[in-house]
């Protein structure tokens, strides 16, 4: 494993962190789409299927269950909570997801590497993943008050992807590996979709002002 | 390299 690939993955984890932290110490998940968590849930459920055919490392499957876990803890949290129910922002949280659900099993069932029930859930969920932060950035955009903790966790959610490609660069040049169009077009439209975020939090960040996104 | 390369991924 090269360090690009472990920075993404503790960035990754370190996102799931803060968002815990504001869930359990602040019992707030107020600018936090639960649409967007639910989606996870859904892209580690059909990734993760391997977790039952194919071993690859204690870490892999360590990892795995923690993204699985910390997921349907979160989405648990935020619906049926009752204190952290209450803040969540519904009203702002107007994303149609299904549609994103629907555009991803369209494009799995037709662009795919083989047919087969694993490969296609493992690609609709690449697929899915790629988009499944456009509800936060809606809400997000909608929310007059951004938190900290909820600016970080979006951004660090951007930043563990962006380290991915860099770990895909390297594996292509280093390891000598094919090339594989399907996670990388999937993780290079992820992370693009963080660009006007990115900017907008590093701005702030820089002038140590309170982080607010344009309408 | 395996085929199955990216998969090892999370």
């Amino acid at each position: 494993m090269n360090l690009f690939r472990l920075l993404g993955d503790m960035t990754h984890l370190l996102s799931i962190v803060v968002l815990l932290l504001k869930i359990r110490t602040v019992k707030s998940c107020a600018g936090i789409s639960l649409k967007t968590q639910e989606l996870y849930v859904i892209v580690f459920l059909t990734r993760y299927l391997d977790l039952f055919t194919k071993y690859y490392s204690v870490y892999n499957t360590a990892m795995k269950l923690v993204f699985l876990g910390t997921s349907i803890g979160i989405v648990w949290y935020m619906r049926y909570h009752k204190v952290v129910k209450q803040t969540y922002s519904k009203d702002e949280d107007t994303f149609k997801h299904y549609f994103l659900i629907l555009l991803s099993i369209i494009l799995a069932l037709l662009i795919h590497r083989a047919f087969d029930v694993i490969e296609v859930l493992w690609t609709f969920s690449l697929y899915l993943e790629a988009v499944a932060i456009l509800p936060q950035l809606v809400l997000l955009q909608k929310s007059r008050n951004i938190d900290t903790l909820t600016g970080d966790y979006v951004f660090l959610l951007g930043a563990y992807r962006a380290l991915y490609i860099l770990n895909w660069v390297y594996r292509f040049l280093m390891e000598n590996h094919k090339f594989r169009w399907i996670p990388w077009i999937s993780g290079l439209v992820q992370t693009a979709l963080y660009a006007d975020f990115f900017y907008y939090y590093i701005k702030s960040w820089k002038n140590r002002e309170k982080l607010k996104l344009p309408a | 390299p395996p085929s199955s390369y990216v998969k090892d991924e999370l």
